[in-house]
C-alpha cells in the first residue's frame, strides 16, 4: 500500500528520516524535507560516509559532494569536493537559488559559499587524522592509482606514470565503510 | 552517503544527496553523488530514484535517471532499480553499489548488488503509517 507524503533514504539512518518526515508532517515542501533529512546526516556523520570529520583523502583532508534536485521545476544544486564547509547540501541549494547554475566544484565553490553568509571551517577531526595517519602507516593502502611507479599496491607515492599501461579488471572495490 | 527522495502532500518530488566520497581518494575526485541522473534524479511526473556505492563506476551508468524513466514508462519502482542496478552488472559484475526508488503514486523500493560486503540493503522509510521511520531491507 502506498501512502503520500513520504520520505525515502539509503542506509539505515533513521535521524535523518525521522528529520525529513518532520517537515513532511507539518505540511512542508519536499524539497525543504530532503535537505533538511541530508543536513542531519552531516551533522551526525552517520555512518561516518557523511559530513565532516570522515573520508579523508591522499593528502588528509576531507571534502564534500552534495545535490538537490527539485522535481517540479527540474533545478538543481550541487557541489562537489567542497572545502572548508560543513552544510553541503545547503550551499546545493545556494547553487540552486542563488545562481543560474547546477554545480560548482573545488575550492571556489567554498568561496561562493562563503560569500554567500557559509561558515568556514576546518573539516578535519581526530577521526579523519587517525584515519588518515594509519594509512600513511599502512603504505597508503588501500588507493586508487594505477599505471604507475613506484608500485601503487606496495608503497606510497608521489607516483610517476608508467610507460606501459597494463590493461587490467578494476582492482579496488568501495565497500561499507568507503562508498558513495 | 545519503541519499533521500521526498513526496510531499502536493504530489511534489525532491530528491537529494550528501557524502564525504571515498576514503584516501585521489584529492579533486568526485563521486556520483552531486552527478544529476548519477546521485540522484526527481521529477514530479514521474518519480525519483538516488544512488549510493561506488560512484566511480556507478556514475557512468547514470542509475537514477535510468530509473526516472522506466518509472515514467510504466515500470514499478521494483522494475525500475533492479534494471538499473543491472545495467551496471553487465559491466562490473561485483560492483558495490545501491539505489532507492519511488514514483508518483508514493510507492516505494529498493535493489543492490551482491558483493563482497553487501548481501542485504537497509533503508529508511517515514510516511503516515507509522510516525517513527521503518527499517526495510532487501536482498541483494
Amino acid at each position: 500500500r502506498a501512502s503520500v507524503p513520504v520520505v525515502i533514504n539509503t542506509w539505515p539512518f533513521k535521524d535523518a528520516a525521522a528529520a525529513a518526515w518532520s517537515v513532511l508532517r507539518s505540511g512542508g515542501s519536499a524539497l525543504d524535507s530532503v535537505e533538511k533529512g541530508c543536513a542531519r546526516c552531516e551533522i551526525e556523520h552517520c555512518d561516518g560516509s557523511v559530513g565532516y570529520g570522515g573520508s579523508p583523502d591522499e593528502s588528509g583532508e576531507t571534502t564534500l559532494d552534495a545535490m538537490i534536485m527539485n522535481g517540479n521545476t527540474m533545478e538543481v544544486g550541487a557541489v562537489a569536493d567542497l572545502r572548508r564547509i560543513k552544510n553541503a547540501i545547503g550551499v546545493a541549494r545556494a547553487v540552486m537559488e542563488l545562481t543560474e547554475h547546477t554545480l560548482l566544484v573545488g575550492e571556489s565553490a567554498s568561496v561562493f559559499a562563503e560569500n554567500m553568509g557559509f561558515i568556514a571551517e576546518d573539516l578535519t577531526t581526530n577521526n579523519s587524522v587517525n584515519i588518515f595517519l594509519q594509512w600513511l602507516k599502512g603504505n597508503c593502502q588501500p588507493n586508487y592509482r594505477k599505471n604507475v611507479f613506484p608500485d601503487p599496491s606496495k608503497t606510497c607515492g608521489p607516483y610517476k606514470p608508467r610507460t606501459i599501461l597494463k590493461q587490467k579488471g578494476r582492482t579496488r572495490q568501495a565497500n561499507t565503510r568507503s562508498h558513495d | 552517503t545519503i541519499g533521500m527522495i521526498a513526496l510531499d502532500k502536493d504530489g511534489h518530488v525532491a530528491a537529494g544527496t550528501t557524502t564525504n566520497g571515498l576514503t584516501h581518494k585521489v584529492p579533486g575526485r568526485v563521486g556520483d553523488s552531486p552527478i544529476v541522473g548519477a546521485g540522484a534524479y526527481a521529477d514530479s511526473s514521474a518519480g525519483a530514484a538516488a544512488a549510493t556505492g561506488d560512484g566511480d563506476v556507478m556514475m557512468r551508468f547514470l542509475p537514477s535517471y535510468l530509473a526516472v524513466e522506466l518509472m515514467r514508462a510504466g515500470a514499478d519502482p521494483s522494475a525500475a532499480c533492479k534494471t538499473a542496478i543491472s545495467r551496471i552488472k553487465r559491466h562490473y559484475s561485483e560492483f558495490f553499489g545501491a539505489i532507492i526508488c519511488a514514483n508518483t503514486t508514493g510507492h516505494y523500493a529498493a535493489a543492490c548488488n551482491k558483493a563482497p560486503g553487501l548481501s542485504q540493503f537497509h533503508y529508511m522509510v517515514s510516511n503516515s503509517e507509522s510516525d517513527i521511520p521503518l527499517l526495510k531491507t532487501v536482498d541483494c
